[in-house]
Formats: C-alpha cells, structure tokens, sequence
C-alpha cells in the first residue's frame, strides 16, 4: 500500500536533517509501530506517509500512486477519501463540540449530516466519551482531547490509519481501549501505523520499525529472531 | 506549604463536577504524584494548587497565605516568584527560540538578561537540546517541545514545582533523565508535584495521590502496607 525509496527530509539552512536514506513499505492490511528516541524523525515520517508533507528527496508511493507526481489538491482528495490521521498535537476545531469534531472525520464519505453525527456519536462511544459529547476541546482534559482525535480519525473507516502517539495523554486502561480500536479495525482490513513511545503498544504490533537520527535502524517482525 | 480543605470545581450549567471534597496536604521538600483515569481531575487540581484558577469552593493555603483572599496581581506574583509549571499543552512561546523560552523562566528572578541566557543554555544542555537552542516550537518534535517546557519550569530553582504529564510525549530514556531532574532538585529542597500516567515515574515518587472522578481515592507513602 505505501512504499517509500530514497525518501530525506531536511529543514532550512544549515540544514536539519530529519530523515535519510528512508527504504521500506507498508502491505494493506499490516500494522506496525514506529519507535524510536524524542527528535528521532518519526512524526516527520507519518506525515511524508500521509502526504502532509513532501520529502526533500526521494519516491513515495501510495496505493500505486506517485504522490510526488501528484498536485496539492489530488493529495488532499486522496487523504480524505483513505487517510485517517491522529495528531502529536489532536488539531482538534476550537469551539466545535466534541461530536461535531469527530462527524468531521465523515465529511468526504457521501454520508448525510445526519448520518455522520449518528455515527460520530457511537465512535465517540468507542472511546468512553458520551458524556461529554458536546463539550468543546477547551472544555476537555488532555487525554479527552486524545480521545476525540482518535473517533475522528477512525469513524470514517479509512483504509489507512497514521496515529501519532494515541496513548500519549492517556492512563492504562484508557490505552488498552484504543489498541484494542486500532486492533479491532486491523482485523477487519484497514492499514495501520502507530508511531508509539508506550512499551504496551509497541509490543502489540505484529511489526516494529525503529528509527534513531533520522535513519531506520530495525524492523522487526513477531516471530523473528 | 500547600493545604487544601473543602475544594471543589464545577463548570456550566448543568455543572460538569471536575473535582469535589479534596482535603489534603502537601509538605515542604515532598515530591508527589498525582495519579488516576483520563478526565479524573487531575490538571484541574494543579490548576488550583498553581493558582491559575480557583476553587468552586473550599480554601487553599500557599505558604501559609490564603489564595482565596488574594487579588489576582498578587497570585501572579506568587506565582512568579515560587512556582514553576510544566504545562500538559506546553504553551510555550510561538516564534521564540528555545533558548529564550527557557530563559522566560529567570524573568522575575533579578537575574541579568545575559546571565538569564547563559542559565537558560544550561538547563536546555540538562534536557538533551542543546543543538535545538535556536529552534522555534514549530521546529521542534512534540517531545523535544516537552522537554523545553521542563527546562522552563525548573530554570530559575522556583520553590514548588508542578508538573503535569511531564514524560507524556518522551521515550523511556528521555523521560528517566526528566525524573532525575526532578528528583535532584527535590533533593535539594524543591517541593515537586508530578501528575502522570507513566509507571515508571510514579513509583520513584515517595508518595502518590489517587484520584477518581474528581474525588480523592487513595493516599499512599512509600513504606505503607
Ligand atoms: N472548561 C471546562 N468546562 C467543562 N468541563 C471541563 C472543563 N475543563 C475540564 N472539564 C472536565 O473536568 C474533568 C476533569 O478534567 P481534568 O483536565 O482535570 O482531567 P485530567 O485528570 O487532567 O485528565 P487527563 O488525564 O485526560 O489529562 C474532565 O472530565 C473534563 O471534561
Ligand atoms: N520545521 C522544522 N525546522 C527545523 N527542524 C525541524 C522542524 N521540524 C522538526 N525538526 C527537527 O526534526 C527532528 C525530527 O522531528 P520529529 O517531529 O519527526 O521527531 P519525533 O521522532 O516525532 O520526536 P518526538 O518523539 O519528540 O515526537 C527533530 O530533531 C526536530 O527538531
Ligand atoms: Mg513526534
Ligand atoms: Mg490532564
């Protein structure tokens, strides 16, 4: 589904390198951690996989698609219709309530309003936040806040999934509800990729692929050696 | 040095109960955490602790001042003078370098704006960034962002420290060299109070504090059966 050659990113001048020498790829239906040290470049590589940012060089392709062939306008098209993105950071709407928010994450998907906020509402659900389905991200704690961005970001059942940290705000129990979400949706086909720094999550994942300085340096399978 | 009675916290009409009937005490040089489920009440009891909001109800002590017959200048001063917060969102300032958002932390210390500099670069060196020193927060991975705000908090030595979820976004070494910062200033005499979900930081803290929706559960010493 996702393959990646060649693939560095860097910023500005000198330049920070976030990412070289970046190889792999990604089958439907897989899902695989990320892991690596604070700094390591593994945010900047869920967002070259899902195309909110483009790589300094390099090929990415998506679904057999050369995203760098691709205009800005295809690339959104193609994320709204297949990608579902939690945020380092939730990049929730100020001022929308929490079911609203996640009803957010059905608007590409040809379901009526009324629909997507049904929808929403049993996502919501999911994650153990009916009673606070329409308090507004300024009126949630953090690991609610987490929360919302992970409804959203599944309720549309795309065919990738990019989590950024999911569990990062969350205690225990909460965590293990949303592995179980991701695990439950991996069951039934989607794509999904976990960038996690929780021991938990990480040995959940069939797959884990490490990265330190920019560059890959593991990726291991259940069963290897 | 800190002493609640009586607090509560209620939002809105109907009112969302965030916390309720918290009596408790912190002594001066403890070092705490404060632990329970997403949404429990947590940041809302820092929040109250720290002075950057106020009770429902009930009275909280700082040092033996009444916060409650206290103006709002005066809690800022108290503020600046004696706390130092590390904030679950960071809320660090945007456009401004590393460097200097840590200094921010030595504004109200008397200190010179060059020697609040050279203090700044130290404690960004203590937190593993010296070569980001120049990095505004959009330059920065969610971590190493964490890890400024740390550095902020714990520059200018303040004489309690709240700390909401500070390993939250940090891989388990990063994180391990967080609480040894902590635990190195408690050591010499600094009150720390450290909410988290992480494992590994609550059982180094002497004493951990439970909370539940929104009502204090437990109360536990290192040493109790
Ligand atoms: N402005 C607000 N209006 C209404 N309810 C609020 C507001 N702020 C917080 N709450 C509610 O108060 C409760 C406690 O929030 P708090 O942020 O203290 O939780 P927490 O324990 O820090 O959670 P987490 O571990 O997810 O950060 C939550 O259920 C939240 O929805
Ligand atoms: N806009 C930018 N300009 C310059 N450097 C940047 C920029 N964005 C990120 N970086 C740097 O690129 C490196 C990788 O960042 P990235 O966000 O991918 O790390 P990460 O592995 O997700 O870290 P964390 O675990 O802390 O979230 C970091 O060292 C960061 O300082
Ligand atoms: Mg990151
Ligand atoms: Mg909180």
């Amino acid at each position: 589904l996702v393959s990646l050659r060649g693939v560095s990113r860097s910023y500005g001048s000198p330049p920070t390198v976030a990412l070289s020498h970046v190889d792999f790829d990604i089958d439907r239906g897989e899902m695989l951690a990320i892991v690596g040290p604070s700094g390591s470049g593994k945010s900047t590589l869920l967002n070259l996989i899902g195309t909110l940012d483009r790589p300094s060089t390099g090929d990415i392709h998506i679904d057999g698609h050369d995203t760098g062939a691709m205009s800005d306008s295809e690339l959104s098209a193609l994320r709204a219709f297949a990608i579902g993105f939690v945020f380092q950071q939730y990049h929730l709407a100020e001022g929308v309530s929490a079911v609203d928010n996640v009803a957010t994450g059905l608007l590409y998907s040809g379901v009526p309003a009324s629909e997507r906020r049904a929808r929403a509402a049993i996502a919501l659900d999911r994650v153990g936040l009916s009673a606070r389905a329409h308090h507004r991200p300024q009126e949630l704690s953090g690991g609610e806040r987490q929360r919302v961005a992970i409804a959203r970001a599944v309720v549309g059942e795309p065919a990738l999934i990019l989590a950024d940290e999911p569990t990062g705000a969350l205690d225990t129990r909460s965590g293990a509800a949303v592995v179980s979400i991701l695990a439950d949706l991996n069951a039934s086909g989607t794509t999904v990729v976990v960038i996690t720094h929780d021991h938990q999550v990480a040995e959940r994942m069939p797959r884990q692929l490490g990265i330190r300085d920019g560059e890959l340096v593991g990726d291991r399978r259940v069963g290897d050696l």
